[in-house]
């Protein structure tokens, strides 16, 4: 897989994790009362939700997790899912 | 902007809410407050309103949670997640949830409680995230100041799109038409318009607008009488950008295009000089507004969206500007027409508005008609 990021081992590794949790979190459907996911065909691959994220925020559509988009993940924001169901 | 899928929304027009937990870092009644003029923006587009009860099941249930509280979306701590909604709904339908990590305030210094319960409260009624960065429904938190705020176009279209428009008040007739107001400011109580400048000129606050300048006392109403320019101040004539006093020298300083004008009170001291004197560079054509901060003994000067300090002890402009003005004083929307510090609180003139600026709060604390200075 091409590599996501380029960063020093310990960041691309605390990155990797946060951008997981965020991919999980607001780029990935989940079960229990809805409160907003799109469905998406066929399971979303990381670099598919990276890519999902870079659409929505208008972002360089690289599938990496480069500045502009750890930047937006870092970020504070609303907990509704930005692709909603 | 967006719907949620399948576009939920409420099939009544009068929603009840209630404040089941309150946040830690507020008071009860600011966090009240906060929610009702967050609920309001949206009842200001279309024809929903919002009835707090105080017991049983609301339609809106609004708490403030920790950690794992129940609906399988678990919040995280501080900053990150910062609250959620559900769209419209039985039971957990509508439900509004805030972060009681997080620190909540009705200012800037923290999580400002309106703009995020705004944007929730958006969910609460059925939209989803917008891409639109301007739009309140965008995902990430960006301060919006409650006073004077209005529901950006995205937002309108959206919730518009599901409840229609607010159709205006056609109640009772309007009432009997008044007898025309006798005109004691001629045109500018009506005009929407702001000032070109306000200065302090020893004791009285000078306010001007066209070829009119007006006088008053800080702190007294009364006596304000409009007057010429021309009449105090033969060679400014009319139309002054932008004016300061620095009242330890005893000097006032009157801005026209390139070009300023000394004066002690109302004496004009010599002939006009150019504005590149105090190190603007070459493309400032023209001065917005100015004002002397007694606390650092610097001026500010507003030019566009931007702004410059001037640091009055050593007579030279500050390095790293010009800086963004909505950056460093946000909540103060708007190009600045005029500025004048008083008290400790400096006062923008931005179009028909005046924002009071606490300089120690670094917040707008309050918001008035900017004509209300001379009396309308």
């Amino acid at each position: 897989a091409p590599t996501l990021f380029a960063a020093t081992p310990r960041t691309w590794r605390n990155n990797f994790h946060l951008a997981q949790a965020y991919l999980d979190k607001y780029y990935t459907k989940k079960g229990g009362h809805q409160v907003g996911e799109m469905v998406s065909r066929g399971g979303n691959s990381m670099v598919k939700k990276i890519k999902e994220l870079q659409t929505f925020f208008g972002l360089p559509l690289t599938g990496k997790l480069d500045q502009s988009t750890m930047d937006v993940i870092k970020k504070p924001r609303c907990g509704v899912p930005d692709v909603a169901n | 902007y967006r719907l949620f899928p399948g576009e939920p929304k409420w099939e009544k027009n009068t929603l009840t809410y209630r404040i089941s937990k309150y946040a830690a870092s507020m008071s009860p009644a600011e966090v009240e407050r906060a929610i009702e003029m967050a609920l309001r923006a949206w009842s200001s587009a279309v024809p929903l309103n919002f009835v707090r009860i105080n017991s049983g099941e609301a339609d809106i249930m609004v708490s403030f949670e920790t950690g794992d509280h129940g609906d399988s979306y678990p919040f995280d701590g501080p900053r990150g997640t910062l609250a959620h909604a559900f769209a419209p709904g039985e039971g957990l339908g509508g439900d509004t949830h805030f972060d009681n990590a997080e620190k909540w305030t009705l200012g800037m210094n923290g999580f400002n409680l309106f703009t995020v319960a705004a944007h929730e409260f958006g969910h609460a009624l059925g939209l989803a995230h917008s891409t639109d960065p301007s739009a309140l429904m965008y995902p990430t938190y960006k301060y919006k100041n409650p006073y004077g705020f209005r529901l950006p176009k995205d937002d309108v279209k959206g919730i518009q799109a599901l409840y229609g428009p607010r159709k205006p008040y056609l109640g009772k007739p309007t009432v009997p038409h008044l007898p025309p107001r006798k005109p004691s400011i001629p045109d500018v109580c009506d005009s929407s318009s702001s000032f070109d400048a306000v200065t302090m000129l020893g004791k009285e606050l000078l306010f001007f607008k066209d070829r009119i300048f007006w006088r008053r006392q800080v702190h007294l109403l009364s006596e304000i009488r409009p007057r010429t320019i021309t009449s105090s101040f033969p060679q400014l004539m009319s139309n002054v950008d932008a004016a300061y006093e620095v009242a330890e020298r005893g000097t006032a300083y009157f801005f026209k295009g390139p070009h300023y004008w000394v004066t002690r009170g109302f004496q004009i001291q010599g002939p006009p000089r150019t504005i590149y004197d105090f190190g603007f560079p070459r493309h400032v054509q023209r001065i917005d507004a100015a004002v002397y901060l007694k606390e650092p003994r610097k001026t500010l000067f507003f030019v566009g969206d931007e702004y410059y300090s001037y640091d009055e002890r050593k007579r030279k402009m500050e390095k790293d500007y010009p800086k963004s003005t909505e950056e460093e004083f946000s909540g103060v929307n708007g190009q600045i027409d005029a500025a004048v510090e008083l008290n400790g609180y400096i006062y923008f003139f931005s179009g028909p508005k005046t924002y009071k600026y606490d300089i120690e709060k670094e917040d707008v604390v309050s918001v008035v008609k900017s004509s209300s200075w001379i009396g309308c």
